[in-house]
Formats: structure tokens, sequence, C-alpha cells
């Protein structure tokens, strides 16, 4: 454990918990896609199978179980609880075009072809694309909440020190995850543009627009 | 087949 590492979990806790608020206090979840929540979810089931077989550490065991807890909560308020307020008409983009191929290549190159390493790394090539469409949402809407981008930032910022981190720990532990690493770079890149527009428009203006 | 390291991470 070193500080980005932990900064980005925190960061990726902030996030989650940002959303569940936001649409449980607005209990309204206008502008959020659940098809990247329903994305996430899949993530954290898919990744942490390992709950059942192997325990690192109670930190790790109990932000694994919060993470899913989340999840599933915000996929619940926005499919069940407040579905009268889901976008559905904006959210249209069609996930098996990520699902598919992301499920073909965690077949082809993983670290070991066993089901619980598949579905491992399912779940990060599939984190690594999992915004696309809350991103592609808002670029059809043209605009997002303050409190939305605020969401965006916290979970883009997570994967960001997640860099430092491999960094940190390859040259401090000689650790490295080569699918992990080109996954993480991945997604950190899909949100430079979206880290652009925060700092420079988003700060203090209200609403977003891009 | 790369080298499985430990998944202690998030």
């Amino acid at each position: 454990m070193n500080v980005f590492r932990l900064t980005g979990d925190l960061s990726h806790l902030a996030a989650i918990i940002i959303l569940l608020l936001k649409i449980w206090k607005s209990r309204s979840c206008a502008g959020i896609s659940g098809k990247s929540q329903i994305l996430f979810a899949i993530v954290f089931t898919t990744r942490y199978l390992d709950l059942l077989t192997s325990f690192i550490s109670l930190y790790n065991t109990c932000m694994k179980v919060i993470y899913i807890g989340c999840a599933y909560a915000t996929v619940y308020l926005i499919y069940a609880k407040f579905r009268a307020t889901y976008d559905g008409n904006h959210d249209s983009f069609r996930v098996e075009f990520l699902v598919v191929p992301v499920g073909g290549l965690s077949v082809l190159i993983n670290h070991d072809f066993s089901p619980l390493e598949i579905l491992w790394t399912f779940s990060i090539y599939l984190e690594s694309v999992a915004i696309l469409p809350q991103l592609f949402m808002i670029s059809k809407t043209g605009e997002a909440e303050t409190i939305t981008t605020h969401y965006l930032f916290c979970l883009g910022l997570y994967r960001a020190l997640y860099l430092f981190n491999w960094i940190w720990r390859f040259y401090f532990e000689g650790f490295f995850d080569m699918i992990a690493i080109v996954a993480g770079v991945v997604q950190t890149v899909l949100y430079c543009d979206f880290f652009y527009l925060y700092v420079t428009k988003g700060w203090f203006s209200r609403p977003y627009r891009l | 087949c790369l080298r499985t390291p430990v998944k202690d991470e998030l």
C-alpha cells in the first residue's frame, strides 16, 4: 500500500458515494447512464469473485464488499426506485459493442486460461471502457449537472492515481501487471478530454456544457 | 500467457 494506491481507492469510493447520494438526495437519475452503472456492477462482480477463494486483508475485503454493494444499490435506484426519472432515450449506447469484443479479448489475452482468471481479465478490460455510455450520453445531451462532473472527475482520477501506484510498485517492489497497466492507461486516456473540460469550464460554472 | 501477479489491488 502506498499513497497513490490509497488515494486512488478513496477517490474511487468518493465517486461511487457521490453518485449514490446525488440520485438519493435529488430522487432522480436524470443524466446518469444506467448502462454504465450496469457495466460497473458486472465489473465488480466478475473481479471480486476471489472474495470466495482468497483473503488478502480486512481493508481489501471491506472495500470490495462496499464497491459491490454500492454498484448494485445504484443500479437498483436507476432501474427500480427512480425508474420514472431515468432518461433511457438518451442512454442509447450499444453496450454489446463493448461487452462482446472485451469478452473475446479476455479469452485471448490473459495471465492464465482458467475461469476465475478470465473473468478477472474481463473485468479489467470492461472497466476501462465502462464509462463510455455515460460519456456518450453527456455528448448527446450536451450537458451534465455539476455533481455528475464531480463524479466523473473522481472516477477518472482514481485510475490515474493507480497509474502512479503501478510506477511506484514497479520501482520499489518490482511488481507489474501488464494487463492492468495497459487497460488502466486506456481507461485514463478516455477521461483526458473530460479532465480538460472539467478544469477549464466545469469548475465554477453551472450547468456544465460541452 | 503472461505471469500471473498477486491480486491485492481493487
